[in-house]
């Protein structure tokens, strides 16, 4: 029981790390980085955000939010959710996807749970904010594909970002449950042999919002990594959207190797708020039906 | 997809911007202008003369909006900008055919 | 409602308020914008040296009124901006949904 | 005919210029405007204190074309105006009725 909490906080607190140590990078190229920092591998801020050191970014927000609506309701419950990303939207957030923003905007007029399939709505935005939905549903397969998929369509309807959010969710609850690096390399080639275009080795290089770059980068560098700081490290030095992609290996990474394994030195700089508010979620999600 | 444009007295720009952004709406473009309307304008002096500056400082705001959230912008605005004073100013709302995102090339609702 | 948008001389100004006063339009909003054209740019004289701006100084007015209007406005206009001379400038018509009058809440022709 | 008006990182001003008159469109009127956006502003030292501004200048560029011309000329400023860092701006294309050459009173295509 402990190793299980230890990598289900794991999974939420790297989500805030590789989003906070990613957010100094987003939308720079590999060779700005390098010149700018040698190797990016510290919490510091500044970016294009002009961030405080240790703050996070829409990334964890808006998992908060979502980890939030399920706690307060005692499980599921689509409209909490997409509410919590309204009082989200109106709190005047560091940063707002443009995806995200035209789907909570279009519950807020019509109020529906989704918008139509569309095209422009292939970003990382739904995959981003998983992990809470990860820790409600570790015992529940059916609740976790169905929940995953409703969550998601709040802001994106598109069978590629479907497919990302349900395979790398897939993951994190596998490795959280115990299951090792093995069982988590069938389940990705599983998805490479029905979508080839997710293939991620050799690595195509695009680190960008599009969901099938993001999956490409955080799948190569978190099989390439030996650690969690190794995965992020590599994954946010590829810069473009170098948080959300930090976020989400910080996800996979934080689930197999645990919480235990996150440098001290980053989890010192976090902002102390938000670390307690993951704490005290990971404690509510854990107690919630779906993980018993 | 709309395009509102919403002349206003310039000290109002702070609050119509909060209005806005509470229905999600974060990008929208300023232009200083010149208003003359049933407002008239005021009476300076300069180097100790009288003389009448008819025209009055405005803010010009210019919003794209997807159609199906035209009328709430509209009544933020209506809302945020209101004095109930002379020469708060004129909301015109125009169709607009195509956006263009020019960092992504995103075309429609998308570049919004 | 139509929208005129007419970038014309700054030092017409005035004569085109009072072309467009005539008609019983009092309200129009005036921007002042940097004009490319036929008209080429002037050369100044900075700090003793010749050198070429390429763009004029414009002022662009824009006047919103009620469709059977708009012949009229636009030729008081081009009458009172007219000079003969290169980079007199254009006038663009477009049309206008929706016009609300942010002190009363009047909206369509009763706002303008 | 379109109008199209794309609101543009101020440095990027000369190339979209000269991208549009590489298509033969030679007049153009551009605004300063100020732009809010997912690009937040800057923090500027006054009197040595810091303090943030929330907007960010850009050029507003306006060109009337034929519509025959629109698709090339967006293209054209998209391609100039073009950095891949956010901030860099924002297309819309309306359409115009009427244009009027004030010089000659030539209207229509043949006024721009
Ligand atoms: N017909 C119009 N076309 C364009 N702008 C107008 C028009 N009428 C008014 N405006 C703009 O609206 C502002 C406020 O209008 P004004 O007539 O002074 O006050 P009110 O709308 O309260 O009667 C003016 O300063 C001007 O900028
Ligand atoms: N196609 C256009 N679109 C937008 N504004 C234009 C266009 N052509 C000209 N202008 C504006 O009209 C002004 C006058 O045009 P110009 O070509 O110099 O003179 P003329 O119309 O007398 O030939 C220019 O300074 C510019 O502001
Ligand atoms: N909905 C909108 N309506 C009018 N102008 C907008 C709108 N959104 C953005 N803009 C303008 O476009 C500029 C660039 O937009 P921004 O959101 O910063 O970047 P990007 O388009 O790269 O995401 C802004 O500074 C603003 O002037
Ligand atoms: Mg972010
Ligand atoms: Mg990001």
């Amino acid at each position: 029981k402990i190793e299980r909490y230890d990598r289900a906080l794991g999974a939420y607190l790297g989500v805030a790390v590789g989003d906070a140590l990613g957010a100094t990078v987003e939308f720079m190229l590999p060779r700005e980085i390098r010149h700018l920092y040698g190797v990016h591998c510290e919490i510091v801020g500044g970016g294009w955000l002009k961030l405080k050191p240790g703050r996070v970014t829409d990334d964890t927000e808006m998992s908060l939010a979502l980890g939030g609506a399920l706690i307060a309701a005692g499980g599921w419950d689509a409209y909490a959710v997409a509410d919590a990303f309204v009082a989200w939207l109106k709190s005047k957030p560091v940063d707002v996807g443009n995806t995200c923003r035209r789907g909570i905007q279009r519950y807020m007029m019509v109020r529906s749970l989704s918008g139509p399939v569309s095209e422009s709505d292939g970003g990382n935005g739904a995959l981003m904010r998983i992990s809470p939905l990860v820790l409600a549903t570790l015992n529940d397969d059916m609740a976790f594909r169905r929940q995953a998929l409703e969550q998601a369509h709040i802001t994106h309807n598109h069978p590629l970002s479907d497919i990302a959010t349900l395979v790398l969710g897939e993951m994190a609850r596998m490795l959280i449950n115990g299951g090792g690096i093995k069982e988590c390399r069938v389940l990705a080639n599983a998805l490479l042999t029905e979508y080839p275009r997710f293939r991620f080795d050799p690595y195509p290089g695009r680190a960008s919002g599009y969901i099938v770059d993001t999956v490409q980068t955080v799948l190569h560098h978190f099989f390439h990594g030996d650690s969690f700081e190794s995965c992020v490290v590599a994954t946010v030095n590829c810069g473009e959207d170098a948080d959300t992609t930090g976020a989400i290996v910080g996800m996979l990474a934080g689930a197999l190797y645990g919480a235990s394994a996150i440098p001290v030195r980053w989890l010192d700089k976090l902002d102390p708020g938000v670390v307690t508010e993951i704490r005290q979620q990971v404690d509510g999600l854990l107690e919630l039906p779906g993980s018993q | 997809m709309k395009k509102i444009e919403a002349i206003i007295k310039p000290f109002k720009l702070e609050e119509v911007r909060e209005g806005l952004s509470a229905l999600g709406v974060s990008g929208l473009t300023v232009t200083e202008v010149k208003g003359f309307g049933r407002q008239k304008g005021h009476t300076e002096l300069y180097r100790g003369a009288e003389y009448v500056v008819d025209f009055l400082p405005k803010a010009k705001i210019e919003v794209v909006v997807p159609t199906s959230l035209v009328e709430a912008a509209v009544d933020a605005i209506v809302k945020a900008a209101h004095t109930g004073k002379i020469g708060d100013g004129k909301i015109f709302v125009t169709t607009v055919e195509q956006v263009v995102r020019i960092r992504t090339g995103e075309t429609g609702e998308a570049a919004i």
